[in-house]
């Protein structure tokens, strides 16, 4: 009981409520095995470096997560255009510790192929991403604007979206609608509506400072 | 673990190697990686006179003066770390994400009088 005492104090400085017991751990993450191996490469110690900056994402920040996508397909609506992928994207963001500041967010689509077909004159991809209330219907209330809206000619393998600005409180559970519409005339992009399994994954990509950070930073 | 010195280690205040094994404290099924580090500790003596490189402070030096008078009333200057360095952990938290966390004084890089 005494070792689990010192455990518990130790693992808190480390800022862990308690001892993590993956139940089915994902694949680290490239961009997170790519960052770690860089900084174990740097010579020590690591005088010129700020620790509470990530400089590979030129962001202040000491902590780097990547939240798996919880959400699932919805069935097709047809408000506009030729929608061919509609999803609730749902991250449980629980474990950001109070008094951790959020400095960037960045949502990752990754999809089957490598680059989807030019589309034919006059089309284009369009993307819109809404804030949803996590508990509610999955759906933008009446009115309300997207929380990003893009338009693509060619679309690659991966694609990043940042959100940094619009999820400054991203509160405990974090509810997106994606939506991704081919507008104009029908064409090739119909390839990628056609099979449903083009969209591969999504991950959200968070940057906080945390508590060790903060303190240091008030105190210089 | 702190291997022991094959030959008599210095006296005086100075890291000492200590390597820490994540495995060895049950940790290893959550962190993903470094697998350990070495961490070291300070350990040695703060002699009268300190020489510089104990990294002594003025007071450090008093002390150690007042203690080689009154060895029993006046302990000797601690020996402390007094630089250290961060690591980065990779590792998977309570909710099974993946997080790379930077945690500041993990290594001791260098020790002195105090």
């Amino acid at each position: 009981a005494g070792l689990s005492r010192q455990e518990s104090s130790l693992l808190q400085s480390l800022g862990l409520s308690a001892k993590p017991s993956p139940k089915n751990p994902a694949p680290v993450p490239p961009v997170l095995r790519r960052m770690f191996q860089r900084r174990e490469a740097l010579p020590r110690p690591h005088k010129d470096r700020d620790p509470c900056r990530v400089e590979e994402l030129s962001v202040p920040g000491d902590i780097v997560r990547v939240f798996a996508d919880q959400g699932r397909f919805l069935p097709e609506g047809q408000p506009q255009g030729q929608l061919c992928l509609r999803r609730l994207l749902f991250f449980n963001l629980s474990v950001l510790e109070e008094g951790e500041r959020l400095t960037m967010a960045r949502l990752e689509l990754q999809f089957q192929h490598n680059s989807y077909p030019a589309p034919s004159p006059g089309q284009v991809l369009e993307l819109r991403l809404y804030r949803v209330s996590p508990r509610g219907l999955p759906q933008p209330r009446p009115g309300r604007r997207p929380l990003l809206e893009r338009s693509f000619v060619r679309l690659h393998k991966s694609l990043p979206l940042d959100l940094s600005a619009a999820l400054k409180t991203p509160g405990r559970n974090l509810a997106l609608l994606l939506e991704i519409s081919a507008s104009g005339r029908t064409g090739s992009l119909r390839s990628l509506c056609a099979s449903s399994d083009s969209f591969v994954a999504t991950s959200l990509l968070v940057v906080t400072l945390g508590r060790q950070c903060r303190a240091g930073r008030s105190r210089r | 673990s702190a291997p022991s010195p094959s030959v008599t280690p210095s006296p005086l205040c100075k890291p000492r190697r200590l390597y820490i094994s994540f495995s060895d404290v049950g940790w290893e099924n959550w962190i993903i990686a470094p697998q350990g580090y070495l961490a070291n500790y300070c350990g040695g003596e703060c002699p009268f006179p300190l020489a510089a490189e104990l990294n002594s402070t003025n007071h450090a030096v008093l002390q150690t003066m007042v203690h080689s008078l009154d060895p029993r009333g006046t302990p000797q200057p601690c020996c402390v770390p007094v630089r250290l360095s961060p690591i980065s952990i990779l590792y998977y938290d309570n909710s099974d994400n993946v997080v790379l966390r930077h945690y500041e004084d993990m290594v001791v890089d260098e020790c002195g009088c105090r």
